[in-house]
Formats: C-alpha cells, sequence, structure tokens
C-alpha cells in the first residue's frame, strides 16, 4: 500500500513513528511549500525534527512554533500535525496566512520531546520530561520548560531530580533544548516563538521567572487579548491571558522567556483545552475543535507579526 | 504499560496562600507519589493532582486533616487510558 497523508486520521492520537511517516509524507507531498530539518539528536540518539514552511528566499524573519515539550500532553503534538496540514491547504485561500508565508518562514517542531513521547506510548502515558539520566542519580529525566538559560534554577523549578519540575544539572544540558537554541541562534531572525502546552485553557507571554513587566509589556498584553479572542469566535471557548507569572504561576529557565531574552518580543505560551474533567487524557474527539481554535490565535499573532517589524 | 488502575486526578480549591502553601509541602514530602497536573499557583485557579491508589487514603487524609476542599475530577485513570488506547487502535483499523 502507497502511504499517504490523506491517509492520516487527524482526528485520533498517533506514535512517534506514525508521526515521523506522517512528517515525511508530508514534506514529500508539499515540497513546493514544506521541508523537514534535521535539528538534533535526543539523549536517546532518537531525531529532532522541524519542519519548515517556506515560498522562498534567503534568512527571511521566522516564526517558530513547539508542540509536545512536556510528553504526556498529547493533545498539543495532535494540534501541531493538524496545523502544520491547514498552513499547506489554507495557503492560496487564506490571504493572511498567504502575506505571512510570502514575507516570513514559518518552523514548527511537532515533537519536542521524541523520548518523552515514545516512552508515553509505551512505558507510561502520563511521563512528563525527557529521558536523560546521570550516574549516581536514581531519577530520570529533566523538565525541558525549566532547562532554558534564562531564569535558570530560579522560582519555580527544582533541584531535585525525582521532581517533575526539575532543571537539570545545567542551563541547555539537555539535547532536546540545546537543539533548539542552537538553531534559533544560528538562525538570527526569529521574530515570534510561540511554545504550546496543555492543559488550563491560556495565553501567556513573559515573564514566568520574574513578576516585573517586560517592557513590551502592554502590545504583548493587547496581542494575546487579541488571540484568545479569536480563539474564542471559532467554538465559544474561553481562556485567560496575561504574563505566566501573573496569570499561572512562577516559572524560571522556561523557553518564552529564554526567547524574550534573546530578542524574540512575540513569545507566547500556549496552555489548550481542557479546563478540568480529561486534563492530559482529552478525548481524541476534541482534537480537530482544539486545534481550529489555536489556529486562529496563532493566526493573530503570526499576522501582528508581520505587520509590526522590528 | 505502567497501570494507573484506581488512581485519581483530585481538584483542589484552596482558599488562600496558607492552603496552597500545604499542597506545596505535600509536594515536597512525596515528589514521586503526588504528581501535579496543575501546580499550587494562586487560590484564584484549582490545583489538580494525581494520586495513586496506594496514596489516596494518606493524602485524602492529610487534606481533610487541614481544611482543603476537594472534588474527584477523574475516577479511574486507567478507564481513560484504556478508552484512549482502544480509540486509537480503532482508528488504526
Amino acid at each position: 500500500l502507497e502511504r499517504s497523508t490523506n491517509s492520516f486520521s487527524y482526528s485520533s492520537y498517533h506514535t512517534l513513528d506514525e508521526i515521523y511517516s506522517w512528517i515525511d509524507n508530508f514534506a514529500a507531498e508539499h515540497s513546493n511549500l514544506v521541508s523537514k530539518i534535521h535539528i538534533g539528536k535526543t539523549f536517546e540518539n532518537r531525531s529532532i525534527l522541524v519542519l519548515k514552511f517556506s515560498t522562498g528566499g534567503p534568512n527571511r524573519t521566522a516564526i517558530w512554533i513547539d508542540t509536545g515539550i512536556h510528553s504526556r500532553e498529547w493533545i498539543t503534538h495532535a494540534t501541531g500535525i493538524w496545523i502544520s496540514q491547514k498552513i499547506v491547504n489554507a495557503y492560496g485561500k487564506d490571504h493572511v496566512l498567504k502575506k505571512i508565508l510570502n514575507a516570513m518562514d514559518i518552523f514548527i517542531e511537532i515533537v519536542t520531546n521524541p523520548d518523552g513521547f515514545a516512552f508515553t506510548h509505551t512505558m507510561n502515558r502520563l511521563w512528563r520530561k525527557n529521558k536523560s539520566s546521570q550516574p549516581g542519580i536514581v531519577c530520570i529525566g529533566v523538565d525541558l520548560n525549566r532547562n532554558w538559560k534564562t531564569g535558570f534554577g530560579g522560582n519555580g523549578s527544582n533541584k531535585n531530580p525525582c521532581s517533575e519540575t526539575y532543571r537539570g544539572p545545567a542551563p541547555e544540558s539537555e539535547p532536546e533544548v540545546a537543539a533548539i537554541v542552537g538553531f534559533i541562534t544560528g538562525h538570527g531572525n526569529f521574530k515570534a516563538m510561540i511554545s504550546i502546552h496543555s492543559y488550563s485553557q491560556m495565553v501567556m507571554y513573559p515573564y514566568g521567572h520574574s513578576l516585573e513587566p517586560v517592557p513590551n509589556h502592554k502590545e504583548l498584553f493587547k496581542l494575546a487579548e487579541a488571540a484568545v479572542k479569536a480563539l474564542y469566535k471559532v467554538h465559544g471557548i474561553q481562556y485567560i491571558f496575561g504574563s505566566i507569572s501573573t496569570t499561572l504561576y512562577s516559572a524560571s529557565g522556561i523557553t518564552v522567556d529564554w526567547a524574550y531574552d534573546s530578542g524574540i518580543k512575540y513569545a507566547f505560551s500556549f496552555e489548550l483545552r481542557d479546563t478540568g474533567k480529561y486534563g492530559f487524557l482529552l478525548p481524541a474527539s476534541q482534537i480537530v475543535p482544539t486545534a481550529e481554535e489555536t489556529w486562529m490565535a496563532l493566526r493573530t499573532i503570526m499576522r501582528h507579526t508581520l505587520n509590526h517589524p522590528y | 504499560q505502567m497501570n494507573f488502575t484506581g488512581d485519581q486526578v483530585l481538584r483542589i480549591l484552596a482558599k488562600n496562600e496558607k492552603q496552597l502553601s500545604l499542597l506545596r509541602d505535600l509536594e515536597s514530602q512525596k515528589p514521586q507519589k503526588v504528581d501535579f497536573w496543575r501546580g499550587p499557583a494562586r487560590p484564584s485557579l484549582p490545583v489538580d493532582m494525581r494520586v495513586p491508589f496506594s496514596e489516596l487514603p494518606s493524602v485524602k487524609a492529610y487534606l481533610k486533616s487541614h481544611g482543603l476542599a476537594y472534588s474527584v475530577m477523574i475516577k479511574d485513570i486507567q478507564v481513560l487510558l484504556d478508552e484512549e488506547r482502544n480509540a486509537m487502535a480503532k482508528s488504526r483499523r
């Protein structure tokens, strides 16, 4: 049987192998717009892959989206897949998207924590961290959303390797984080970075490690508000928004704080559905509605990024 | 696959910072036995935590003894996991 993305079910969850196979087919089928980039290897030597959506041109400004840094948040990977498909389907029909892609590139890392994700399918569905180990330490894994340089080791991260929020031995000690840092720093022209989590229905911006408002606080607040409004219009799902430390909790060494301090002004973190019935076990029937509304919020941020160059 | 039969997710609504602190203490006492799905952040936000079946009596007693109100968000995690696995298998077929 010939495999293709047409036979892929976007309304069900998939294993790492299935997603990687889909990525191969997807890039092959849409080679005019999509390419697959290998940005590194995980602790367990799995490939770290990123999809690049580009209409051409060297070193364009770019938008980064990552899903699944916490491996048990399956709705995020599924949303990343659906959104990737949406981009190729909507390009040419959606004038906003067309404008964005005619000027900027979009990068999507669908499985940001491949080792952890594989582990959720084989051993422990509720695994959150990666799978790295250190000699003499019994507990395995680092919380990849506590391993970034900005605020590393501060409030809302843990030095205990057995904690779910273990920060790791050093900033960027984890290959999954180092690969992204290397890629984004090497590229040098990212203007937005959006990291997608689940669940509690929020759109947030820096800082997580400090209660201090960022210099662009007002603009980010308004943009988060606009994103949440766009999301609400799709299925009537309400999100709250604000800075991470004032909306959710203090968290140090996180992706979007690093992004902001690295000069990426439009740094946002999403917490997708749901508010408390299924948690990380959101039924597959909610994948498409979740992705549809998330797409509108992302589109709002991407459009703003295009229209407000800096 | 690890089995989560009887594990529950409890939703706690802390009234104030002191109660949140009691929940944080619970994590530091038993980091491997209590798994926060939504950590103790602020009184306006609920706290969700997965509690293994074997720890349920002691954790519920801890919550009760400190006047922390809770509800059961997920009664048996394994039931949901079985449904999820079946749905994946069906989709694959």
